[in-house]
C-alpha cells in the first residue's frame, strides 16, 4: 500500500468564543472528515477552547468558508501537512 | 542491519529493537531487556531495566510511545536511557538514583501504531488491532485501561480516534503492561508517562474533577518539576490534575496507575505547543529531552526520599 500523503492538507486553530461558534465546529466536525489534534475528539469542543485540527485539501476550502460566515475567527497553523512531514527529518546522519 | 541509531533524530522500530540490545551489550550490570508481551500483530514489547538486579528496591516505570504520531515521547525514553547509562558514576544525582533505585523503562509502548506511523500513515494514533463488525482499525491505548472504563459514552465507536477498544485491557499490549506492573507493584512507586503536544505535566484524576487524596503532594511535585523545565529554554509548562486542566475522559494509564496503588502517576505532554503539533523537527529533539530530564529527575530524586 502506498503511503499516506497530506498534500496541501492544512492544519487550523480556532477559538470559538461561546457555545455557538463551538456548535459551529461540531457541526463541521459532523460533515467533514477533521483530525482533531487538540482536543483529540469533537466531543470534547468548548466555548474558549483552543482548538486545533487537520482537514484535508478538499474540505479547507469549506472549512475556512463556514468559519468566515459564522464569524469564527481562525488561524493557519500549517498551510501544507506533507511538507511539515518531510521538514521534520531536519537533522543530517552524522 | 536496521542504519544507524542517533538520539538527535527519530528512529524506526528496527533501530529501536536493535538499540535496545546496544543498550544492553554495552551496560550489561547495568541494563537488561525484559520481552513483557507482544503486540496484536506479534511484535515484541520490550521494557528496559536500569539499575540493580535486587528487584526489592524502589522503582519507577515509565512509558513512551501510548500513541503512534507521537514522535517525540520515544525519542525521550531513549534519550533517558542513554543519558543514565552515560552518567552513571560521573554525575552525582544520577548515580545516586541508579545506586538506589531502579527504572522501567518502555520505549515504545504502541509498536505496531508507531510502525504504521513510519510506513503507512504519519498521523495514525492508535494500535493496530482489527475490530469486530467494523472495518475501523485500532484502538486507543490510552482509553483502554480498566478506570472508568464504561463512563464516557462517545468512546465506543470503533472508526473514534477515541476509540476505547471492546473490553477494558482487551488489547495484548495494555494487558502486557498492566500485567508486568501488577508483578511489579511492591517496587514501583512511581508511574511516568509520556505524551507530546502540550506542554503539560498532568497527574490523577481524568475521569473525575475530584481531587486526589494526596493531591497537594502531586500538585507540588508538578509544580517544582515544570519549574526545573524551565530552566535551560524558557519552556512554559502547565501543571495540573488533567481532568481540570484539560477535559475530563476516561480509561487512561495514569488514573489506572494510580488506582492500582502507585501514588505518584504523571503524565508528561512534551513539546511543542502547536506550532509543529506532532511534527516536530528533529533539531529540537535534543532541547525536549534535555529539559524533560530534569524534571524527571527532580521527580525520582523526590520518590526516592518520600516515598515508603
Amino acid at each position: 500500500i502506498a503511503p499516506v500523503r497530506f498534500d496541501r492538507e492544512k492544519v487550523l486553530r480556532v477559538k470559538p468564543q461561546d457555545e455557538k461558534q463551538a456548535n459551529v465546529i461540531k457541526d463541521l466536525a459532523k460533515a467533514n472528515q477533521l483530525d482533531f489534534w487538540y482536543p483529540d475528539a469533537t466531543y470534547h469542543v468548548a466555548a474558549n477552547m483552543t482548538v486545533d485540527f487537520r482537514v484535508s485539501e478538499k474540505e479547507s476550502q469549506l472549512i475556512q468558508s463556514a468559519l468566515d460566515q459564522n464569524k469564527v475567527h481562525y488561524e493557519i497553523l500549517m498551510h501544507d501537512v506533507q511538507e511539515e512531514v518531510k521538514k521534520q527529518f531536519d537533522v543530517k546522519e552524522d | 542491519f536496521p542504519g544507524r541509531h542517533s538520539y538527535a533524530k527519530y528512529n524506526n522500530w528496527d533501530k529501536i529493537v536493535a538499540w535496545t540490545e546496544k543498550m544492553v551489550r554495552k551496560n550489561p550490570k547495568m541494563v537488561s531487556r525484559i520481552k513483557i508481551g507482544t503486540t496484536a500483530e506479534n511484535n515484541p514489547l520490550y521494557v528496559l531495566k536500569i539499575g540493580e538486579k535486587d528487584e526489592r528496591r524502589k522503582a519507577i516505570f515509565m512509558d513512551c510511545g501510548i500513541h503512534a504520531r507521537e514522535w517525540i515521547s520515544p525519542a525521550f525514553c531513549q534519550w533517558f536511557v542513554h543519558q543514565a547509562t552515560k552518567t552513571y558514576g560521573k554525575n552525582k544525582i544520577m548515580t545516586k538514583l541508579l545506586d538506589r533505585m531502579n527504572f522501567y523503562v518502555l520505549p515504545v509502548f504502541n509498536v505496531d501504531g508507531y510502525i504504521w506511523s513510519w510506513t503507512q500513515n504519519r498521523m495514525w494514533k492508535k494500535n493496530r488491532s482489527k475490530n469486530q463488525n467494523s472495518n475501523c482499525v485500532g484502538t486507543d491505548l490510552n482509553r483502554n485501561f480498566n478506570v472508568s472504563w464504561n463512563s464516557f459514552p462517545y468512546t465506543k465507536d470503533p472508526c473514534e480516534e477515541t476509540y476505547r477498544g471492546p473490553a477494558p485491557e482487551s488489547e495484548k499490549e495494555t494487558k502486557a503492561v498492566t500485567d508486568f506492573i501488577r508483578s511489579h507493584l511492591k517496587s514501583i512507586k512511581a508511574y511516568i508517562t509520556f505524551h507530546s503536544y502540550s506542554q503539560m505535566l498532568l497527574f490523577p484524576y481524568v475521569y473525575t474533577s475530584e481531587l486526589p487524596p494526596n493531591y497537594e503532594d502531586l500538585a507540588k511535585i508538578a509544580k517544582v518539576g515544570i519549574n526545573v523545565l524551565s530552566i535551560p529554554y524558557e519552556t512554559n509548562y502547565t501543571s495540573g490534575p488533567t481532568a481540570s486542566t484539560i477535559y475530563p475522559t476516561s480509561g487512561s494509564s495514569v488514573d489506572w496507575a494510580y488506582s492500582l496503588g502507585i501514588k505518584h502517576a504523571f503524565a508528561f505532554g512534551l513539546g511543542d505547543k502547536g506550532k509543529f503539533g506532532f511534527l516536530l523537527p528533529e533539531s529540537q529533539i535534543k532541547s525536549t529531552c534535555k529539559e524533560t530530564m530534569l524534571a524527571v529527575t527532580f521527580i525520582a530524586k523526590h520518590i526516592l526520599k518520600h516515598s515508603s
